[in-house]
């Protein structure tokens, strides 16, 4: 059997309110040592890679590895009835046909109950080979935000310029060009190497979809480099990371 | 003139 339960449910609600736009049917791999789930959306331009730690759940057992085929769409119906402080057990048997929600308030005189119904999905597994990234940057996932919204209002692709001191966010549209360079710490300049630096253009629509995870994390990482696509990484505290990857545009 | 690339340009299917 599976069972996992978190202390803190509304962790659990954020992921899924946060992917639940950009994917709908999804497998989320159970395996002893924690949860999976790697899915792209329907245009094939951003993939959502979840993973969640055994360690960080307060119970957590699986004895055999389980695909749990699950429409998003639904699931974030459900978490509808997960309310703030309110725990969260996931639990199915080993073929399940469901999987069975338990949310419970702190005083443990409010139990909710739900069995999602689960699907069978043809599995579309990307193979992410390690990457060194050449630009990484960590910043506050609030502000990456805000400017990632200012900046659609003025233009549909964005370029990152990223190297290990600024990050630059340039656009460029009918009413005219700008840009937002954001500076690193004094330490990390020191360090720094001029060849590092690395600029791609995305699609800032997709960029917003990612920042509705903002609230998981006070930091996000963005990681790029040449040829490949951008990871923007949430930390989910002491449970595991929330990534995305968006594939660059290009241009002439 | 852009262009938008797919993850399936980058990473192969397992």
């Amino acid at each position: 059997m599976f069972e996992a339960k978190l202390t803190d449910g509304t962790i659990f609600k954020k992921i899924i309110e946060a992917i639940k736009d950009l994917v709908t049917d999804v497998n989320i791999d159970a395996t002893p040592t924690g949860l999976s789930l790697q899915a792209m959306d329907s245009s094939h331009v951003a993939l959502v890679n979840l993973h969640l730690g055994m360690e960080g759940f307060e119970r957590y057992r699986c004895d055999r590895n389980l695909t749990l085929g699950i429409s998003i769409t639904n699931l974030a119906k459900v978490m509808k009835l997960v309310n703030q402080n309110d725990s969260i057990t996931l639990k199915c048997e080993d073929e399940p046909t469901y999987l069975t929600i338990v949310c419970q308030n702190q005083k443990h005189d409010r139990t909710t109950q739900f069995n999602v119904n689960l699907i069978t999905l043809d599995s579309e597994h990307l193979g992410i080979p390690e990457t060194e990234y050449t630009s990484e940057i960590t910043m506050n996932s609030g502000e990456f935000s805000k400017l990632c919204k200012e900046l659609y209002a003025l233009s549909e692709t964005v370029e990152f310029e990223i190297s290990t001191t600024f990050v630059k966010f340039a656009v460029e549209g009918e009413i005219g060009s700008g840009s937002i360079k954001i500076q690193t710490s004094a330490d990390e300049a020191e360090t720094s190497r001029p060849e590092d630096t690395v600029k791609l253009s995305f699609a800032l629509r997709y960029l917003n979809l990612f920042n509705k995870a903002y609230s998981l994390s006070n930091q996000v990482k963005l990681s790029m480099a040449a040829e490949t696509p951008l990871v923007v990484e949430y930390e989910v505290e002491s449970l595991g990371t929330l990534k995305y990857y968006l594939a660059p545009k290009i241009t002439d | 003139m852009t262009e938008q690339h797919q993850m399936d340009d980058y990473y192969e299917y397992n």
